[in-house]
């Protein structure tokens, strides 16, 4: 059974771009067939997994604007049992292109639905905003992962995403829930980091992965070398946190 | 002469509430008056200054859709020579309800222009996208501000994001430039910080600010005050690289 995730979050710089490319690398490691959709203009995902945004001839734009179907749109990328649709900067035009159009918040979904393959997984990577590009997401997905970064403003926002998730469960996509909240770039030797956590934990619970990301350099380095950080520094704490947050997931969706 | 500066970068999370709330108050440290605009529906800048956006009678958006005069819109702040227009949760419908108007991209400009005051300065936090909002800012602005994290994702957005601000200034306002480059959150203990300063600072040279931004834990904690940095620790790091920012900034504008 197929299951998409959106990895959403209006607040920027949480590690959506991170979270999306690493997850869907270890989970293609754990030899799922995983397919990752670039929903974001500014293409990170793309050039993260080591794909030119300027030679790819066509990107989820075509889909969402056009109607291609997904099959044209898919390439493979470095990574086995990894391919992608891509994002090029005519996306961003795409926000404002859609607004016309009577069922602008389903253009995604019915490309989804139209779509037949063998994959186990559909991730979308959402740009920090909760645009139409987002609405299209969360009105396609499944279920979201919510990255917040151990940091003051990112708690703040949680709240506002958490109320939209809800709005978009009653009238968008009733089938839509919480995949849970994913905690990023955790630096132990802040109080900060401990007390972001520990106020997460306590309000959200169950919801929140036992995993949580660490802080950690390779993570940030990987996105230069077009590398995924399974194959950039397997054996750094980034690459292990991930693989452990893949394994987690798939637990918690009853696949190990 | 009021100057007015957009603070914008579409790349999530490298420090442009950070760049406004801390310039701004560094600013009115050096006896001149601000006025910070907060153009995010997150409201980061406005909880960053201690002010509950609940308890906000009226925001940014009823001067962008109501056409309501700043004046009227305008808090004073805990910190002296520094005032505010709050944003609230509302100013997410900006975005859709702007859509229709004709002027939509001079909103921002036409309430500006209609307002006096002894500000010497004008500062705008902008949303992570080009968006409706982010295009009032270019629209009404003097100059533009770039933070940019040294970080490799953060390089690759740059070229597009100053593309925008040559198309903007072309199309819809040719009196804008760019103020300049930002590094910020610099590790100076990883490659990746140096490398992409040096690659940032090798293209752009004069363009980009002597003063760098650390990575300083301090920064992080301030927002959960509700205090810029000069207040809640005025002797570390973060105040002292804010401080000489803005005494850069103050004599590349012939005001020191
Ligand atoms: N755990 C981590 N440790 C160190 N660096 C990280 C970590 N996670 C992400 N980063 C770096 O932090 C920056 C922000 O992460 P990323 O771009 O994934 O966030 P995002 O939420 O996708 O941003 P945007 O809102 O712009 O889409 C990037 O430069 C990334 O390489
Ligand atoms: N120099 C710094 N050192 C340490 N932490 C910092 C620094 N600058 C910013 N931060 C922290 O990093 C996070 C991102 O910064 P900030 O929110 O200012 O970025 P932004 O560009 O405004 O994000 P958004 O794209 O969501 O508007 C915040 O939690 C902030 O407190
Ligand atoms: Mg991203
Ligand atoms: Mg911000």
């Amino acid at each position: 059974m197929r299951k998409v995730v959106a990895i959403a979050n209006q607040k920027g710089g949480v590690g959506k771009t991170t979270t999306s490319v690493n997850m869907a690398a270890c989970l293609a490691g754990e030899d799922c067939r995983v397919l990752l959709i670039d929903l974001d203009p500014q293409g990170n995902a793309t050039s993260g997994l080591g794909i030119d945004r300027l030679e790819c001839e066509a990107s989820i734009y075509d889909g969402l604007v056009d109607d291609r179907p997904l099959e044209e749109l898919i390439i493979a990328t470095n990574t086995e049992n990894l391919d992608l649709v891509p994002s090029t900067t005519d996306l961003a035009g795409a926000q404002i292109e859609l607004v016309e159009h009577p069922r602008r918040e389903f253009r995604l979904r019915e490309t989804i639905s139209r779509f037949e393959s063998d994959h186990d997984f559909i991730i979308f990577d959402c740009p920090p905003s909760l645009g139409l590009l987002t609405l299209n997401a969360l009105a396609a997905a499944n279920t979201v992962l919510v990255p917040i970064q151990t940091e003051y403003y990112a708690l703040e926002g949680l709240g506002h995403l958490l109320q939209t998730i809800e709005l978009i469960h009653e009238h968008l996509n009733p089938a839509l829930s919480l995949e849970g909240i994913l905690l990023t770039m955790y630096d132990g030797r802040t109080n900060l980091s401990e007390q972001v956590a520990s106020e997460v934990s306590s309000h959200f619970g169950e919801l929140v992965f036992e995993t949580i990301i660490p802080r950690n350099v390779r993570l940030g380095e990987a996105p230069s070398f077009g590398m995924p950080i399974t194959e950039y520094a397997g054996s750094s704490r980034g690459a292990r946190s991930y693989r452990d947050f893949a394994r987690e997931f798939l637990a918690r969706n009853g696949r190990t």
